[in-house]
């Protein structure tokens, strides 16, 4: 599986993922990729892009893409209201991860929020998000993930986890 | 105003630790040079969708990830791909699934978005409407990587289920060998 979050520099946000599925996949199993909200999912109103990469049987139950941007959504416009739940999660982050998580929270608590629910079900996967604002967040609960970003205010990188 | 991009590959069951060095420097250079890509259209003020698009062929038409050519096999020997794509700014989607023969599903999935009154077309008549549309198509063979196949024959013998003929017009056995991804990725799609 691949996949790609965009923003252009019209603000437009923009998803998109393909695959070739599961190997020996049989009866025509189809995964998250080509379900709407679940593995692909772009929304500027909502403020965030996402494509997933994961055990798409998960991904679907979950309709992990959609919630990330209704999460996002949530963060971005009622910070304050979930303030003991934020806290709970940030609490529960790595300590190294903590700068990034403040420093990026509602973009943190969707997509960790997310991801942990599909851990949760016993789905194994990882995402990435782009924000309206060009942030660029990577979750994942499994390894063997490969990554990259670029924008017009940094260099290009890549990482295989 | 800016632009930014991130691009992602599937999972693997190999840690990264056990891949050679050759074999991280292949992926490396490949997710650089998608990102490249991604990052032309963008900076020269292409579309978000137009990057999400060109990226995404370039990681189809590389043998190293699951999508496109050197993508998995189903159980009974064929390849079959699903795609979707999602513009942020108008809610439109469009979404493929069970291609066999379009080089690029991505771009049929981008065709069911612009060109379709659906969001969702599926098999036979999702590659009827991607050949409506002038996709470019391509015998399934062009998708066929040796590796892949490897791992087929030893997760349907594993599973004890029957190993299909190797598909017709595939290159010679070993002939692709060297295109060795080594994230097999068996975990999931």
């Amino acid at each position: 599986t691949v996949g790609v979050v965009a923003l252009d520099r019209e603000g437009r946000l923009a998803a998109g993922t393909s695959t070739g599925g599961m190997s020996g996949k049989r009866w025509g199993r189809v995964g998250d990729v080509p379900v709407i909200g679940a593995g692909t999912y772009a929304s500027n109103v909502e403020g965030c892009a996402v494509s997933a990469t994961g055990s798409g049987e998960y991904f679907i139950r979950a309709t992990v893409a959609r919630d990330i941007c209704a999460r996002y959504a949530w963060e971005t416009t009622y910070p304050e209201v979930e303030e003991n739940r934020v806290t709970a999660i940030l609490d529960s982050c790595p300590p190294e991860m903590i700068c990034s998580a403040h420093m990026r929270r509602p973009v943190y608590i969707a997509a960790s929020a997310e991801i942990r629910e599909v851990g949760e079900l016993g789905g194994e996967g990882g995402v990435i998000v782009m924000t309206r604002s060009g942030e660029a967040w990577f979750e994942m609960n499994t390894s063997g993930m490969y990554r990259g970003a670029a924008s017009s205010t940094e260099p290009a990188w890549v990482a295989i986890y | 105003g800016g632009w930014s991009l991130a691009i992602h590959g599937g999972a693997g069951v190999i840690e990264r630790g056990s891949l050679t060095p050759e074999q991280d420097a292949a992926y490396r250079a490949a997710l650089d040079s998608a990102l490249q890509v991604g990052a032309g259209v963008l900076d020269n003020g292409g579309s978000a969708l137009d990057a999400v698009e060109a990226v995404i062929q370039v990681l189809e038409d590389d043998p190293l990830f699951n999508a496109g050519r050197g993508a998995v096999f189903t159980a009974d020997g064929r390849i079959e791909h699903d795609a979707a794509i999602m513009d942020g700014t108008t809610l439109d989607a469009g979404a493929v699934a069970g291609l066999t023969r379009t080089r690029h599903p991505i771009s049929a999935a981008r065709a069911v978005m612009e060109d379709s009154p659906h969001v969702f077309l599926i098999g036979q008549g999702a590659e009827t409407f991607a050949r409506s549309q002038g996709l470019e198509e391509v015998d399934p063979a062009f998708f066929f990587t040796e590796r892949r196949w490897r791992g087929l024959v030893r997760q349907l013998e594993r599973e004890g289920l029957p190993v299909p003929v190797r598909p017709e017009g595939a290159p010679a056995e070993g002939a692709m060998a060297a295109v060795t991804p080594p994230l097999d990725e068996r975990k999931f799609g």
